[in-house]
């Protein structure tokens, strides 16, 4: 999660409470959110006493990250009006055991609420998928128009060498339902936006074998990644014309 | 082109 959302955001207040730990933060320039949740049961055991917001560098917290193994099993632990996050590696056969203090930081951040949305069309599609998409319309132009209608939806560009478009019509895989692409729809939506954010977005492709993207004419897209107890979520705000 | 809007555009502050 911290690498996938490590070069939207830096400074997050990681907000833990009974439920397990949330995380939401926008980018710099305040076009995109990401909005984290890890459930108690993405963890064993878990115990918050009382509600507290760990702020966290993400640079730092990466740096210490990195010396943990793939398969290694991770405690984070503060206290009460914690100074520091603790942070200890196990590794699966308890003969390594690493352990690392982070400095926490007075983070004073602007939270928004997001309004619950029916949204007019939800694609769900395999995320490597989305990330091809992305990365291959990101070389021809800044902008993507993503069409939604029921025979399909079609990412589409245009830029200074030419233009290009795909367009994925629903499937499915019967062996693998995260292969599958389906698209519910309420109302035909069309709506344009930065790729620059969605190929940063599709860095958390590794957690999850689809997304999901949610729209509405003039919203704010959203892109979803659902873990096994929790989900990551990215809000972007579109480009709309004059 | 379509101009890139802010998301304070779309969602409040609580």
């Amino acid at each position: 999660v911290v690498e996938a959302i490590k070069d939207l955001v830096q400074d997050c207040n990681f907000d833990c409470n009974d439920d397990g730990i949330q995380l939401q933060a926008m980018d710099n320039s305040h076009v995109a959110l990401v909005s984290m949740k890890l459930s108690t049961g993405a963890f064993s055991p878990f115990r918050c006493d009382r509600n507290i917001a760990l702020g966290i560098n993400l640079n730092s917290l990466m740096k210490v990250l990195r010396a943990a193994g793939n398969d290694d099993i991770l405690t984070l632990k503060a206290e009460d009006q914690p100074d520091s996050l603790n942070l200890v590696f196990e590794s699966p056969g308890q003969d390594r055991m690493s352990e690392y203090d982070i400095k926490l930081m007075d983070i004073d951040q602007e939270h928004l609420g997001i309004p619950e949305t029916e949204y007019a069309a939800t694609i769900s599609l395999p995320s490597a998928e989305f990330q091809r998409i992305c990365r291959d319309l990101s070389a021809l132009s800044e902008s993507v128009s993503i069409e939604a209608s029921k025979d399909g939806v079609k990412f589409s560009c245009s830029g200074d060498i030419g233009n290009g478009s795909v367009t994925l019509r629903p499937h499915t895989n019967v062996e693998d339902e995260s292969k599958s692409t389906s698209i519910a729809l309420t109302e035909p939506v069309n709506l344009t936006f930065s790729l620059k954010y969605l190929v940063n977005f599709c860095k958390a492709s590794s957690l999850s074998g689809s997304v999901q993207l949610c729209l509405s004419n003039e919203v704010p897209l959203l892109v979803e990644f659902k873990m096994g107890a929790g989900y990551l979520r990215f809000y972007l705000a579109p480009k709309i014309g004059d | 082109g379509p101009k890139q809007r802010s998301l304070f555009t779309f969602f409040q502050k609580v």
